[in-house]
């Protein structure tokens, strides 16, 4: 699965 | 970071701000739905909760905080200090047929089955289609004030922006998240009927009529 942590994204 | 990424969030900081100045020189709200407002506000309470887990940056941790602060002034705005304005008849979207489901695909598609990473599924679904009480109400009055155009552009303009950040990632970083690709591919096509007219009916001056 696709790391999305952590998240920089607003 | 990446011009994608910092204009997007600028984009999104400005449409939210815009909503906000409206409101509040206006001392109306006429025309805005309240429902999609409190639906914002309830994405980013569940998406920044990891400003209590994690620091990732100051930027990072400003912009959410500026976010969430907003979101519940203009939700404050609107069904407190200028509810005398709020037009509650034509804000009749049924939000639950949006929550429920979306609630239902964030347990059962995420990252991973954690209460965190669930309720940052869950405000991502839920962003996707926050907006469309404010669409459906404008379809339903068949006008929407000038600025209030300008607030639904910068708002669609943020997630089409960031569905460029996501491909700037994908080819010089490698990174993809598949869940906030879809998501932001639904709610930029969302806007696509909204930016048509928005250009080409040259609405930058006159009220929106439909």
């Amino acid at each position: 699965e696709d790391d999305a942590k952590p998240k920089d994204e607003l | 970071m990446n011009v994608f990424r910092l204009t997007g969030d600028l984009s999104h900081l400005a449409a939210i701000i815009i909503l906000l100045l409206k409101i509040w020189k206006s001392r109306s709200c006429a025309g805005i739905s309240g429902k999609s407002q409190i639906l914002f506000a309830i994405v980013f309470t569940t998406r920044y909760l990891d400003l209590l887990t994690s620091f990732i940056s100051l930027y990072n941790t400003c912009m959410k905080v500026i976010y969430i602060g907003c979101a519940y002034a203009t939700v404050y705005l609107i069904y407190a200090k200028f509810r005398a304005t709020y037009d509650g008849n034509h804000d009749s979207f049924r939000v639950e047929f949006l929550v429920v489901p979306v609630g239902g695909l964030s347990v059962l598609i995420n990252h991973d089955f954690s209460p965190l990473e669930i309720l940052w599924t869950f405000s991502i679904y839920l962003e996707s289609v926050a907006i469309l009480p404010q669409l459906f109400m404008i379809s339903k009055t068949g006008e929407a004030e000038t600025i209030t155009t300008h607030y639904l552009f910068c708002l669609g303009l943020y997630r089409a922006l960031y569905l460029f950040n996501w491909i700037w990632r994908f080819y010089f970083e490698g990174f993809f998240d598949m869940i906030a690709i879809v998501a932001g591919v639904v709610q930029t096509v969302l806007y696509c009927d909204f930016f048509y007219l928005y250009v080409t009916k040259g609405w930058f001056s006159r009220p929106y009529r439909l």
